[in-house]
């Protein structure tokens, strides 16, 4: 473990409370794509199911537990409890167009051709596109709310920071895992332009709003 | 394969 990846894992959680805390305290999840969250839930899935089978470290199993938890909490807010305020005529990505090409590609480009492996090869490739309904939303309505902004700009960050972790983990340990890092750098490309409005509106106190 | 096969990160 590395200051670069604890940031990253605490900078994820902060996004995924800081969602979850907006949905609930304000009882609307207007403006959020129910899709991008549905997509989060399918990357937790796959890729923690190796609770079931190993044990890495306490802080390991906790992170995973709240990231599952939080995730279907969200999904289960937007989808069920506070459905009446779902945006779904904003939220129309066709994520098909991210599961077929994601799903085969898993199959074509992985570590090793095992159940538990391809799952987490799905999961990586999917969570660099995951926030892509999200975006497209926020494209359409042409607005987000200032906290959407802040759940966007840890979300982001947290893939960042660990894109230098694997720099140092390289350095360190001599450790890498090509498909990681290349997800990791298309994921964190997609909010290149999420992360200049934000800096260049939200900080200054405006509101995030398109065309720019 | 430079990957640890024990996945250790999030």
């Amino acid at each position: 473990m590395n200051i670069f990846r604890l940031t990253g894992d605490l900078s994820h959680l902060a996004a995924i409370i800081i969602l979850l805390l907006k949905i609930w305290k304000s009882r609307s999840c207007a403006g959020i794509s129910g899709k991008s969250q549905v997509l989060f839930a399918l990357v937790f899935t796959t890729r923690y199911l190796d609770l079931l089978t190993s044990f890495i470290s306490l802080y390991n199993t906790t992170m995973k537990v709240i990231y599952i938890g939080c995730s279907y909490a969200t999904v289960y807010l937007i989808y069920m409890k506070l459905k009446a305020t779902y945006d779904g005529n904003h939220d129309t990505f066709r994520v098909e167009f991210l599961i077929v090409p994601v799903g085969g590609l898993a199959f074509l480009v992985n570590h090793d051709f095992s159940p538990l492996e391809i799952l987490w090869t799905f999961s990586i490739y999917l969570e660099s596109v995951a926030i892509l309904p999200q975006l497209f939303m926020i494209s359409k309505t042409g607005e987000a709310e200032t906290i959407t902004t802040h759940y966007l700009f840890f979300l982001g960050l947290y893939r960042a920071l660990y894109l230098i972790n694997w720099i140092w983990r390289f350095y360190f340990e001599g450790f890498f895992d090509m498909i990681a890092i290349v997800a990791g750098v298309v994921q964190t490309i997609l909010y290149c332009d999420f992360f200049y409005l934000y800096v260049t509106k939200v900080l200054k106190g405006k509101k995030l709003s398109l065309p720019a | 394969r430079n990957r640890t096969d024990v996945k250790d990160e999030l």
